[in-house]
């Protein structure tokens, strides 16, 4: 039947009051990235670089859209801090899968080892014990003061740069507990620098939205997500849906 | 948060996700879950990208099961797919999915989804609720 594609930017109890003016930015993104895919699609490029494509993003976009987006409401939180702008963390983990990979088990197992022939030992275990994404992939504070613009990118591209000719190869006897690597945090900072993963600085994603929900939240004491109930006085427009009952967790935790 | 499934003219078929998952949640708790078997999973039969809670996506494999209905049940995409979603609990689960032969599925037990499709059959959808 041909190529095809879907793509979907978060799930949940989105109010069907969202009025125009955040509703349609957000409609705009999903019709770019799905263009985005078709066009790459069109031109013959292989699924694989087309889901990675569409899950980074091309350009700067004010609506959520990827971890790497500026601001990207439910990425991008900004914490009080040791910094006037406060404690930046980009929940940026995402993982890649190509359904080709499963039949390549034999040369190229699901979830190869993905540290390089000169990662410490300590790293290399760690490589072990986990599934194939990436995580966290910044702090703003020192060692790695620049976050990767793209976590994505910084797993695929550490996937395919180690072959498995390079990869160390255990001893025999050595018990696989799990397939599959996980980068996190400063190992995934080391790992961008390595393979040239483009970084940004921190106030790239800190956007005006979230100094001012940051703001709101300490103004008001209580957790400030997504889509908070507006408190009484508060001037700034809320998107408005029904209050989060305080007996349920589920999304507060 | 994005999640992105494709294949290609060739019939590849490969899944992207990124966390972030259900709107309105706390910083710190689990997104989608791009874990590979929960949230993420492709093989030659199907690519599915799931969003929504992550404990919910975690504890039913959603991906995994998705590709499992088709593999072991011989359903199509579209059924395996309402059948995955139906068992969430109600709220917690949408997801996309393409199967190798060029069928597309978007599936949600949530109020809402943002999503988009677009087959080279001139098929395309862009929606929220």
């Amino acid at each position: 039947m041909g190529w095809a594609l879907a793509l979907h930017g978060g799930a949940g109890d989105v109010p069907r009051t969202l009025p125009p003016e955040l509703r349609e930015p957000r409609l705009a993104t999903l019709r770019r990235c799905l263009d985005l895919g078709t066009a790459a699609l069109r031109d013959g490029r292989a699924a694989l670089d087309v889901v990675e494509l569409v899950v980074r993003p091309p350009s700067p976009s004010p609506t959520p859209r990827s971890p790497a987006s500026p601001g990207g409401a439910a990425r991008v939180h900004v914490r009080p801090g040791p910094t006037p702008t406060g404690l930046l963390t980009v929940c940026g983990d995402v993982a890649c899968r190509c359904g080709s990979w499963r039949t390549a088990r034999t040369s190229t197992p699901a979830g190869a080892p993905c540290s390089p022939p000169t990662a410490p030992s300590r790293w290399r275990r760690a490589s072990w014990r986990a599934p194939p994404c990436a995580a966290a992939p910044s702090r703003a504070s020192p060692p790695s003061p620049t976050p990767s613009r793209s976590p994505g990118s910084s797993w695929r591209g550490r996937r395919t740069s180690t072959s498995p000719s390079t990869a160390p190869r255990p001893s025999p006897g050595t018990r696989y507990a799990v397939r599959g690597c996980a980068l996190v945090n400063r190992d995934v900072m080391r790992a961008c620098s390595s393979i040239g993963v483009e970084t940004k600085d921190p106030s790239h994603f800190i956007t005006e939205h979230n100094i001012e929900r940051l703001r709101q939240a300490k103004e008001a004491n209580r957790v400030q997500i997504d889509y908070t109930q507006p408190l009484k006085g508060q001037q700034t427009p809320q998107e408005t849906p029904a209050p989060i009952p305080t007996d349920d967790n589920s999304q507060t935790g | 948060t994005v999640g992105c499934v494709a294949v290609d003219a060739a019939g590849n078929l490969a899944t992207a996700t990124s966390t972030g998952g259900l709107v309105n949640k706390m910083a710190g708790r689990i997104g989608d879950t791009p874990v590979v078997g929960a949230g993420t999973y492709a093989n030659a039969l199907c690519a599915v990208s799931a969003t929504g809670k992550g404990e919910e996506i975690i504890r039913h494999t959603v991906a995994r099961d998705v590709a499992a209905l088709m593999e072991h049940r011989g359903l199509p995409l579209r059924d395996a797919a309402a059948r995955v979603v139906a068992g969430a609990p109600r709220g917690t689960v949408g997801l996309v999915a393409v199967s190798r032969g060029g069928e597309v599925c978007m599936a949600h037990n949530t109020t809402a989804m943002f999503r988009a499709c677009a087959t080279e059959a001139g098929h395309a959808e862009v929606g929220i609720w």
